[in-house]
Formats: structure tokens, sequence, C-alpha cells
């Protein structure tokens, strides 16, 4: 790797940033999810954190121009030079701008934002051009690389914790640990006892427990879960997620925290979202969801609210009337304070603390009573 | 016309590394003069720089595996320092 002449380097850890205009090739959404994946990449590995800016001036001013754009250093049409950005400083350094003459793209199919984004985020932050073409700070657009999970080199790693030092928590990889490695500092221990889950959802047959930053996919088709930063696969997301859901008839997992909800597909984000909870009739005293489960038999969606629950009808996209009740009226001998839910075979599995519970909905009981993490093999 | 192909001495490539070389190696007017030159040494030492400099192998020729990175698309920002 290489750092610009005289190593400079921003001297404060937050950064602010603006996209002051936008590309005509994208939507709005897909630039800002481009940029803010980008941010991402530098984000997990240093601690340097970034906050937008809709007005004035931002540290990182991002712009999309064509040919001349008034910083001495003309674009050269369509192909050749893609974006150009500074090392750190006050005005026009820190600042990335990309040719609006190339085609700018989700996917590989013209020129990939994100990867392009990610690269010239490095030069920002104070690297220059690595020799190293596995590096994303190779001169040479590469776009050949894995863009659902792309991850940085060793070699960009390395560089830039020269200048900012690693994470608190330093990851290398999106896979922190399986069961089989011991897991890095501060990440959840899978086979605690006492462990609990904010979150669990199933997703295109797979199961997602989450915790904090992190979750576990269960796959049918592998032995051992995996360990993930959720960043990984959504990179706008926040993390300490209070509930998710799969509707499995549309293919989306919706996913609260706070009074927010995003819908996800596989790993987008879809446009529009987040939502305020609220738009699905919670009363403005909900403040926030502590679990939810969808019941692709009767398409109706139970929400936990501290010992209540709602129903959701998806047919009519409504609340039900009649709600909330109470969970121990319908739930008996479950634990009211629910985290998770999960529908499978028939039973609802609600995720309390450290258990489990199996419930039959036809016999109104509790048929089995399990630790939250057996299904992690533990 | 037929002839003009014959007798054009320069190699097509070379306005394009001229370029390449003046953007992002810092190639300055005097250097570019004697480009034509082939045993010129500053435009050797430029070539072996940005050979070096996208990790392929430091001839300081223009062979076809840099002629075929250089026709790349490229981040903007000089691989050297201004």
């Amino acid at each position: 790797f290489n750092t610009f002449p005289g190593m400079p380097k921003w001297g404060k850890n937050h950064l602010t940033y603006r996209i002051v205009n936008y590309t005509p090739d994208l939507p709005r959404d897909a630039v800002d999810f481009a940029i803010e994946k980008a941010l991402k990449v530098w984000e997990e590995v240093t601690p340097l954190t970034f906050s937008r800016m809709h007005e004035g001036e931002a540290d990182i001013m991002i712009s999309f121009a064509v040919r001349a754009h008034g910083d001495f250093e003309p674009f050269d049409g369509p192909g050749q030079s893609l974006a150009h950005a500074y090392p750190p400083g006050s005005g026009l350094y820190g600042d990335v701008h990309f040719d609006d003459d190339e085609k700018w793209t989700e996917d590989a199919s013209g020129i990939n934002l994100f990867l392009v984004a990610a690269h010239e985020l490095g030069h920002s932050l104070g690297l220059l051009h690595s020799a190293n073409p596995e590096a994303l700070m190779y001169a040479v657009y590469k776009p050949n690389r894995n863009l659902d999970h792309f991850r940085l080199s060793q070699d960009d790693v390395d560089g830039i914790q020269s200048l900012y030092g690693p994470a608190p928590e330093t990851f290398q990889n999106s896979v922190v640990s399986t069961q089989s490695s011991p897991p890095e500092p501060g990440t959840p221990a899978m086979c605690d006892p006492a462990l609990s889950f904010d979150a669990v959802s199933t997703l295109r047959g797979e199961i997602l427990f989450f915790k904090d930053r992190y979750l576990w996919r269960k796959s049918p088709w592998s032995f051992q879960p995996e360990l993930h930063l959720i960043s990984a696969f959504w990179p706008s997301l926040p993390s300490d997620l209070d509930a998710a859901y799969e509707d499995s008839s549309k293919d989306i997992v919706f996913i609260f925290k706070g009074n927010k909800f995003w819908a996800v597909r596989g790993s987008e984000v879809q446009a529009g979202y987040p939502k305020v909870i609220h738009i699905l009739g919670f009363p403005p005293t909900t403040r926030k969801i502590d679990a939810a489960v969808y019941d692709k038999e009767k398409k109706k969606t139970y929400f936990f609210v501290e010992d209540k629950y709602w129903r959701f009808d998806e047919k009519s996209q409504s609340m039900e009337r009649g709600f909330p009740r109470r969970i121990a009226d319908d739930f008996p001998g479950v634990e009211t304070k629910v985290d998770a839910v999960l529908q499978e075979s028939g039973f609802f599995y609600f995720f309390s603390g450290s258990l489990q519970f199996e419930f039959d909905p036809n016999a109104k009981t509790v048929t089995h009573v399990l630790k939250s993490n057996s299904r992690l093999r533990c | 016309y037929p002839l003009n192909g014959a007798m054009k001495e320069e190699d097509p490539n070379m306005d394009l590394v001229q370029q390449y070389l003046e953007k992002y190696y810092n190639l300055a007017k005097y250097e570019k003069r004697v480009f034509r030159r082939k045993d010129s040494s500053p435009v050797v030492n430029k070539i072996q720089e940005m050979q070096k400099s996208l990790g392929l192998e430091v001839t300081g020729k223009l062979d076809s595996n840099t002629l075929e990175v250089i026709n790349k698309p490229r981040c903007g920002v000089p691989d050297v320092g201004h």
C-alpha cells in the first residue's frame, strides 16, 4: 500500500459526508446505498465513523461531473479515468468526484458505483494507489470482485490501519467465526448458556439469529452456523435489532428497530425504507416491537409488544380488530417477555432470554422448553 | 493514400502512453519531446515507474501486459504523489 506524500490524514475520527448531486444512471437510493456501503468498508476496520449531511460543507463532498468541473483536473469522457478524489484536508481536499460520462451501475454490467466509491473514499482517507492488484486501492478498475460479500484485501487493511489504527473490535473478514474456531474478542459466544437473541427470522430456507452487531446464519445445507456482521449483508441497517420476520410470499424480510422498520430482499434493502411502525396501525404509544412472526398458512403477522400481541392481516394490510391481546391469555406457558418468534412445522417457537418455548397452537400448550441456542448445535 | 500507413513511423500506442505517463506519472513536457527516442532514459524510467506501481514486470518496455493494463479504466488519481 501507499499513502500520499507527507501522510495526510484526518485529525478526527468522526467525519461528515454529503452527496452533492446524483447521476442520471441510477435511482437516488441506489447511489445513497452504494456510498453508505462504501463508507462501511472503511468504517469496519478503523475507528472512523461517518454521518451524512444534506447541506453545507462536509468533510467529504461527493459529486458527479463531466469534463472540466472546476478543479483543474478535467474528466476525459467515457472510459479511462472513472473518478478521482483528494487526500484529507479542508476545502476541496477529501472530496470525491465521479465522471458522469461513465455508465454507473449497481452490478458489474457497467462501472460499479460501490467499487469505485470505496476506492475513492480510500483516497479521501489518505491512501494512495497500491501496487497490489488484489487491493481495492489498485489504480485499475477490477469489476470481477464479489459484490455481495465484498472484503478489503489485507493490503488495504494494513494501509488504512497504518493511518488510523484498527477498529475497536478488529474484523478483517466478514465471516467472523464459526463454532470450530474461537470467537473474536467482543463477539457473542454462541454456546453461552445465558445467550439470548435480539431477533430471529427465516430467510430463503435459512434461519438468521440476530445478536448485537452480528447474526448467526444457520443453513440446512451446512453443518456449522456462520457468524457474520449484520453490516456485511446490509450496510445501512442498524445493529441491536428488535425484531425480524420473513414474509416468504413476498420474498421479503422485515427488520425492526425502535419505531422504524426496513424491508430487505436477499442482500438488498428495499427502496422507501425505513418506514415508521405506526403506518402498520400501532398507536403512537408503541415505541418498539419486541418480536414478530409471519404465519404463512393464515397470512397473518403477529407482533409482540411487552406483554401483549397484535395481529396484522397481510391480505387486507391492516391490523385486526380486537387487538392487542394478552400473550398469557392466548399463549399460556410462554414467558411474557418475548425476544423473538419462529414458526416451523406448525409450531411457534418463542425465544425468551436463554429459553425457547415450543408452542402447539392447536393444543394451546407449550410442548417443549429448550435452550435458546439449541438450534446452533450447542 | 494507401502509402500513408507505410509512411507512419510512430507506434500507434505512443500517444496513449504519452498521455498516460503525463497524466498519472508526471511526465514533463521536455521529456515528452524526446519520447520518440527509444533509448530515452527519462521515458524508460517513467515506464519502469509505471510498471512497478501497477505491479507489473519491470521491463521499461511497452510490452503487451503493460499496454493491456493502461487500456483499462482506472482511477484518475496519479499513481505518484503530486
